[in-house]
């Protein structure tokens, strides 16, 4: 059976059965997707299986990255308040060669608790990392987040492609909250309670779409960075 | 007599055979999310020269058992599968990523002999 199990597994592109230590919800647009390719694969439309019309772009193979921050900045956790960064990386190493990325977008969701002692409106920013930490040079992509509102979405396909065709670039994400319209990030906020479960609050997902064109070969092949 | 001669000699012949495919039986359920298990066939029978022309046989089948029929060390033609479909797969990988994506070639839909 050892044998048999290794073949299928194979087949799927994993080397082994997978067994992950924690696992994130499964979003309810995965499923809705999920639903939709069983029904154009029980009707033989395979020209459906190569296009998310739920994101608008070509793609038969969809990942939902997990956060590995808190496995990569440990030394975060010891950070004492004011706390308003949390670090994200997200392991890119499962994305093969002959995969094409289509679509990178970030999922940020901020908890409620995050914000309860907070009036004001926060901004939040979203840094992509590029020097050794703790001084990281860091790229700004600044995004106002209202009071209202506690799902920001990025656009991070640039760089992912960047990380994915030069995988030593990719130190991952740095996730600030500052009062809105403050430049001087001097003044920082305070949240409640201790930096660690203002972090958990801060939930952040990867969402992915590559194309294969063995498998979707009717798709134009766009040119691709050397790694 | 016939009948149930050629009836018994029918359930003989190359042919699909309903399987349901349950994850939670290979042990797989706590990493695959969807499907909990898929319906397939496999295919099993024999293909005896005097009936190729019912089955949707390829002509090398044909010819394969024709050859069978003088020299015994060519085998017949096999009961495989003719026409395949793909299921599309929600799992975790190790790193606890959640993947969707479809697989070429996993649910049979038809057999024949080739």
């Amino acid at each position: 059976p050892q044998l048999e199990e290794a073949s299928l597994l194979h087949f799927m592109g994993l080397n082994k059965v997978p067994s992950p230590r924690t696992t994130q919800p499964v979003p309810s647009i995965l499923m809705k997707i999920f639903q939709e390719r069983q029904k154009a694969a029980a009707t033989g439309h395979y020209q459906k299986l190569c296009y998310v019309k739920e994101f608008g772009v070509p793609g038969n193979l969809i990942r939902l990255f997990q956060d590995q921050g808190a496995l990569s900045h440990p030394m975060e956790v010891a950070q004492a308040p004011p706390c308003t960064q949390k670090f994200h990386f997200f392991n890119l190493s499962v994305i093969t060669q002959d995969e094409q990325l289509m679509m990178a977008k970030l999922d940020l969701r901020l908890g409620l608790n995050a914000y309860n002692a907070l009036q004001q409106d926060l901004e939040v920013m979203v840094s992509v990392v590029q020097g050794p930490a703790p001084q990281p040079d860091q790229k700004l992509v600044l995004h106002y987040l209202p009071w209202s509102q506690r799902v920001l979405h990025v656009d991070l396909l640039d760089v992912v492609k960047e990380w994915n065709s030069n995988p030593q670039s990719n130190l991952g994400l740095v996730l600030e909250l500052l009062p809105k319209g403050n430049n001087d990030s001097t003044m920082t906020i305070y949240p409640e309670g201790t930096c660690d479960n203002w972090r958990q609050f801060i939930q952040a997902s990867l969402m992915v779409v590559t194309l294969t064109h063995q498998e979707c070969p009717r798709f134009p092949h766009f040119p691709r960075k050397r790694r | 007599a016939t009948l149930s001669t050629m009836e018994s000699t029918s359930k003989h012949l190359c042919q699909r055979h309903q399987m349901v495919i349950n994850f939670e039986d290979l042990g797989w359920h706590k990493w695959i999310i969807a499907p909990k298990e898929f319906r397939t066939n496999y295919c099993k029978g024999d293909c005896p020269f005097s009936l190729m022309s019912f089955f949707n046989s390829s002509n090398y089948a044909f010819l394969q058992t024709l050859m069978n029929s003088r020299t015994p060390e060519v085998p017949k033609a096999a009961c495989v599968p003719t026409k395949l479909s793909s299921i599309s797969m929600l799992y975790y990988d190790s790193y606890g990523n959640i993947i969707l994506q479809h697989h070429e070639g996993m649910v049979v839909d038809e057999c024949g002999c080739g």
